[in-house]
């Protein structure tokens, strides 16, 4: 393991290391995913505002014990043991000291909420827990280095050198930010409202894949369209494109199984209007390494991208995860065994030019999986 | 008194709608 500064030795951190605390209460909060520090700031405030009691008040407090491991942080009662609380570490979003206080925010489930300008926005639960504890502040270091010991972890688990990370400047000038798609999304000329007429209880003809976590337009994709199909047979379609909307209801950000429902839904119309962003079906990613040393920032599995370095140069690149990838370099790389595509990967630099479709898009044109039409 | 806030490096890799219940 790295050398993680903070108060407390690695190997206390990864069995766990208790401080003594005073429970005052916890609250929740609505968050955006990765809000500012200025947000969050406001927030840990807010939650000491709601739990305190007001001045002249008597303050109830509970002695509790913070279990503090690089797995979990538990809150348990002083003298049973037992815990209160029981958080996996990766759900807590972060930690506020101010003086002799401590806000531990924990990240519950994404907000179901039915109006979808906050569907939009993302909006999640966070669980607030205040403590009062004299060294709230050593309490707060350890955490961070519980964080760090954990996701230095993460990284090597996934074949990252943690030194890379972080070390070399963050965000790099937008020169080096290539995404095609923002260009594409952000031209109107792209986007059209598709009108489609149909029979009564005729499915549109249509097979859908998600875009893929990491796409700007996160959003089914049409993958497919059935042969004389009522989709097909508008003309205006094509696989690749992206479903914004479906007579008017918005579908960005909404999972497929929710994509696919609403699909459904229209069976019983005789006219259907679909609004779509027109794509095609491969899209390019080009990743500026500046030598073969440097850290591509993506897993490969079996040609498919499978996870993605927050931040990386193949973020910034435009690669996402779930595509699979077509050609490197302007090379095919369809029928190229794994330890290959991975050779040419890593010996790659300059500017590295990356050909992907979804991979669900890839199997259904390529036949190894039957479409099913919606 | 002063305000720190110290962020889960974690939360930026987290996939979307994660969290615990």
């Amino acid at each position: 393991l790295p050398h993680v500064p903070g108060p407390c030795d690695h190997e206390d951190l990864l069995d766990g290391v208790l401080f003594g605390a005073k429970y005052l209460g916890s609250t929740q909060l609505l968050s955006e995913r990765n809000p500012p520090p200025s947000t969050r700031m406001a927030q840990a405030q807010e939650a000491v505002d709601r739990v305190k009691a007001p001045d002249g008040e008597t303050q109830p407090m509970t002695p509790v014990d913070l279990f503090v491991s690089t797995k979990r942080i538990k809150v348990l009662m002083a003298n049973a043991q037992e815990a209160l609380m029981d958080h996996a570490l990766q759900t807590i979003s972060y930690i506020a000291d101010i003086g002799p206080v401590l806000v531990l925010m924990a990240r519950r489930r994404l907000a179901r909420s039915t109006r979808p300008q906050e569907r939009e926005r993302r909006l999640y639960k966070m669980l607030c827990h205040v403590f009062h504890a004299e060294d709230a502040q050593l309490i707060a270091q350890a955490i961070g280095q519980a964080f760090a010991v954990a996701y230095s972890q993460f990284l090597r688990e996934n074949g990252i050198d943690p030194s890379q990370v972080g070390s070399r400047p963050r965000a790099t000038s937008p020169g080096h930010l290539h995404n095609g798609d923002l260009d594409h999304f952000s031209n109107s000329e792209n986007c059209r409202e598709v009108h489609i007429e149909k029979r009564r209880g005729e499915g549109l003809g249509v097979a859908l894949v998600e875009s893929g976590w990491g796409s700007l337009l996160p959003t089914a994709v049409i993958a497919n369209l059935l042969h004389g199909g009522p989709a097909e047979r508008c003309g205006e379609l094509s696989i690749g494109d992206r479903v914004t909307a479906i007579n008017g209801a918005s579908l960005v950000g909404l999972p497929l199984a929710a994509c696919q429902a609403a699909i459904r839904e229209v069976k019983s119309h005789t006219a259907v209007t679909l609004s779509i962003v027109h794509c095609p079906p491969v899209t390019t990613a080009i990743i500026r390494r500046l030598h073969s040393r440097e850290q591509l920032g993506f897993c490969v599995e079996d040609g498919v991208i499978c996870s993605l370095l927050r931040g990386g140069i193949a973020e910034r690149g435009g690669v996402r995860v779930g595509h699979r990838i077509i050609e490197i370099n302007g090379q095919s790389v369809v029928a190229t065994p794994h330890a290959r595509i991975v050779e040419l990967l890593t010996e790659a630099h300059d500017e590295v030019h990356i050909r992907t479709m979804p991979a669900a898009t890839y199997r259904l044109l390529t036949g190894q999986e039957q479409p099913v039409y919606l | 008194s002063a305000l720190t806030i110290t962020v889960n490096p974690m939360e930026k890799h987290e996939a979307p709608g994660r969290g615990e219940e």
